[in-house]
């Protein structure tokens, strides 16, 4: 089953 | 002091209907550049990025940066209430506590404005890599918004693949699988109604369609939508506001566990 990640994972906080 | 005056005001009418139901509360940033905004939806997978360049504004005054936290769902019902052909002017005062919009009818027999308050609002702001797409399917906006649509009645999710056949869309669900291709068609009169699928390396990536879904929100706004595909990254949905900016949706894939 795919599992949804977070955005965080590819684009970081600036 | 900040006074932004839109002829088109329609175009931040529809902005604000394909992005209301996405986010709840964001900060909106005037400067030099132009009018931007970028917010995350509540469980932090879509993110949308919005541009309206300052020289597209028929007056564009900013003397400082400003930053002008709204709630969403105020802000449109506000700019519900203009006429599709009114020219909207938004205006604040530095360091003030509320944005005013104000709705001008094209003979300036009604004039009209509507004060709002303005939130604090702590927001994330991510830095957003420049990328090059391993795959970029340029297309007619409502033809991916049916696409979305019918699939979400088959399924959850949708498998966007790339290769040199085409672009294929495919769902599954209980009660069955669909899939959808579209070919490269170039040979159309109307450059609105063209397919371009420019692709360096097959891509195959899945996403949620309840976001995709809320993305189309935005077809009115623009003929076509690109769809801009790497496998290591999120699904950009561009929508090019007339010659002034973008709404851009990016999307988290879901990955096999």
């Amino acid at each position: 089953k795919a599992m949804q990640v977070a955005l965080i994972v590819f684009f970081a906080h600036i | 002091m900040l006074e932004l005056r839109l002829v088109q005001g329609s175009l931040l009418k529809k902005v604000m209907e394909s992005i209301k139901d996405l986010v709840n509360d964001a900060n909106f940033d005037c400067s030099a550049t132009g009018f931007s905004l970028q917010a995350m939806d509540s469980s932090h997978v879509a993110l949308v990025s919005l541009l309206l360049r300052s020289e597209g504004f028929e007056h564009y005054r900013c003397d400082r940066n400003l930053s002008m936290g709204m709630n969403l769902g105020n802000m449109a019902k506000m700019l519900k209430c203009a006429g599709n052909d009114d020219i909207v002017t938004v205006k604040a005062d530095d360091g003030g506590d509320c944005v005013t919009f104000m709705f001008e009818s094209p003979n300036q027999d009604k004039i009209a404005d509507f004060e709002m308050k303005l939130m604090d609002i702590d927001s994330e702001h991510l830095g957003i890599p420049e990328a090059e797409y391993e795959a970029i399917v340029r297309m007619p906006s409502a033809e991916f918004a049916r696409i979305c649509k019918d699939l979400s009645t088959i399924g959850d999710t949708v498998v966007i693949s790339v290769t040199k056949e085409g672009v294929k869309f495919s769902t599954r669900g209980d009660i069955g699988t669909a899939n959808i291709v579209l070919r490269q068609n170039t040979s159309v009169d109307k450059p609105e109604e063209a397919t371009i699928i420019e692709m360096e390396t097959p891509v195959s990536l899945t996403f949620a369609l309840r976001y995709m879904n809320s993305f189309t929100k935005a077809t009115p706004l623009a003929s076509q939508v690109t769809v801009s595909l790497s496998s290591e990254l999120p699904v950009v949905v561009e929508y090019k506001i007339a010659e002034m900016g973008y709404l851009r949706f990016y999307l988290a894939p879901k990955i096999e566990e």
